[in-house]
């Protein structure tokens, strides 16, 4: 049964697309399982943070929304072995406005996914930071929730937010949908407001955090401009370590259920 | 003439609100002038930075954009005498689809303004990390825009994306935006990235870069919490120094158009 997972948060820059590309390539490359990783963010920083030239690609993952092509016929390769890659480009911009008026427009990629022949252990979906249509389309499409935080005032302020969204999405349109967790990035260790906030939210929501916490760590955001994932960029990192032990952690939490 | 400024990039993260904020605040306490803020977010994290009690505004920006109320009956005082606000609720988060199939849906906001009856000498306009409806609205009612852009690779990346944007409306729905300049915030001049990212921008985009760049600063993350702009939380913090020394610099750009 295959895990797919959507990383979302509404919040700007709290470490969805490292994560989506970290977890993707440690599931595949060190856990050896079958991964395919969907970038839905319009800005496509998963597929060029995993060396994917944009410009290049004549499909992607708008297409298969709109229902031109299968998804089978857009799927790349990377450079690990069991990691596939459905790339974004530019013109997934326009499918937000462009799905508003299609029928079933919550449920485009859902069944694209069905429809695919590949299999896989692993699906996960970089989202855009928005709740928006191609949002929505991902949680309909997936079996849990990812939610990074940033040890971020702003960033804690918008979980309750993105929960609310959660059980409407579970409620309505998804019934299998569940919560992961929250993983906590960013975190600097120096400073009082890291500790205030994973005090926060600890207490607020004491069952969905995650044991690992990623911290600050400058190799991660070194690495999307050399094209390749953490573990490959710079094994030995505090930032590739923790993704590899957060990559265990989600394994074991998912195949006990 | 009332300088109207949206603070644009669809890359999460990058200083948008925190750049809002201290910028509104402190041209209007420290050089005196008369300022609006619009928090044109759902994140409302402009409103809340600024100690808004969400919950308590009945009618916020959404409610102006469709027609029910004017601006001018919900803007509120802020702690700042001069600076007024325009307050996000999460009623915005559903503008982007509501506004979609309506008449003018590009220039709602720009209407509103143009009714409203108070004057300002700056109106600064935070915006979501998108370029959807609300981002489009701001910019067709804006007469400049600032763009912040984190020292990192995906914010440099997106930065085009966002160029051919700026052309596209100008172009299209208003002839008098121009580019007010290109922001560098978070930097961190211990690490390399850093150093090639502002040789970057500065050779791709030489006569758009600010003089002032806004270093990481761990008090600007704070001040948030507190619900006050950095120069009131800690008037002595590098981040409150930056943001003045900016704040004059950008009102002097301005002056001389
Ligand atoms: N643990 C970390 N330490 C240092 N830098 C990090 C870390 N995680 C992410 N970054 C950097 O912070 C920035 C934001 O991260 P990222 O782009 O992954 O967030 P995002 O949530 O996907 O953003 P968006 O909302 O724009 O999609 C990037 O430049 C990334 O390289
Ligand atoms: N110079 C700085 N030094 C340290 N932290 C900063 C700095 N500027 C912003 N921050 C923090 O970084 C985070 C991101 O900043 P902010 O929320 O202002 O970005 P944004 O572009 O408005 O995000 P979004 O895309 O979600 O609207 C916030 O938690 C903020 O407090
Ligand atoms: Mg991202
Ligand atoms: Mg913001």
């Amino acid at each position: 049964m295959t895990k797919i997972i959507s990383v979302v948060n509404q919040k700007g820059g709290v470490g969805k697309t490292t994560t989506s590309i970290s977890v993707a390539a440690s599931l595949a490359d060190q856990l050896h399982k079958r991964v395919l990783i969907v970038d839905l963010d319009p800005q496509g920083n998963t597929s060029s943070g995993l060396g994917v030239d944009k410009s290049q690609q004549e499909f992607c993952v708008y297409n298969a929304l709109i229902g031109e092509v299968e998804l089978d016929d857009i799927i790349i390769s990377s450079q690990i072995d069991s990691l596939d890659i459905l790339p974004a480009t530019i013109q997934l911009a326009g499918a937000e406005i462009e799905l508003v008026g299609e029928l079933n427009r919550e449920n485009k990629l859902k069944r694209a996914i069905t429809k695919m022949k590949k299999s896989y252990d692993y699906i996960i979906i970089d989202c855009p930071p928005s709740l928006g249509l191609l949002t929505i389309n991902a949680l309909s499409a997936s079996t849990h929730i990812l939610i990074p935080l940033q040890c971020e005032y702003f960033a804690l302020e918008g979980l309750s937010q993105l929960l609310n969204t959660f059980t409407l999405i579970k409620g309505d349109l998804n019934p299998d949908l569940n919560i992961a967790g929250i993983l906590l990035t960013m975190a600097d260790n120096r400073t009082n407001l890291t500790t205030q906030i994973v005090e926060e939210v600890n207490e607020h929501f004491p069952h969905h955090v995650f044991e690992t916490i990623i911290s600050r760590n400058v190799r991660l955001s070194e690495s999307p401009s050399h094209g390749v994932p953490i573990h490959i960029y710079d094994p030995k990192s505090s930032g590739a370590k923790s993704y590899f032990q957060f990559s265990k952690e989600l394994d074991q939490c998912l195949q006990k259920e």
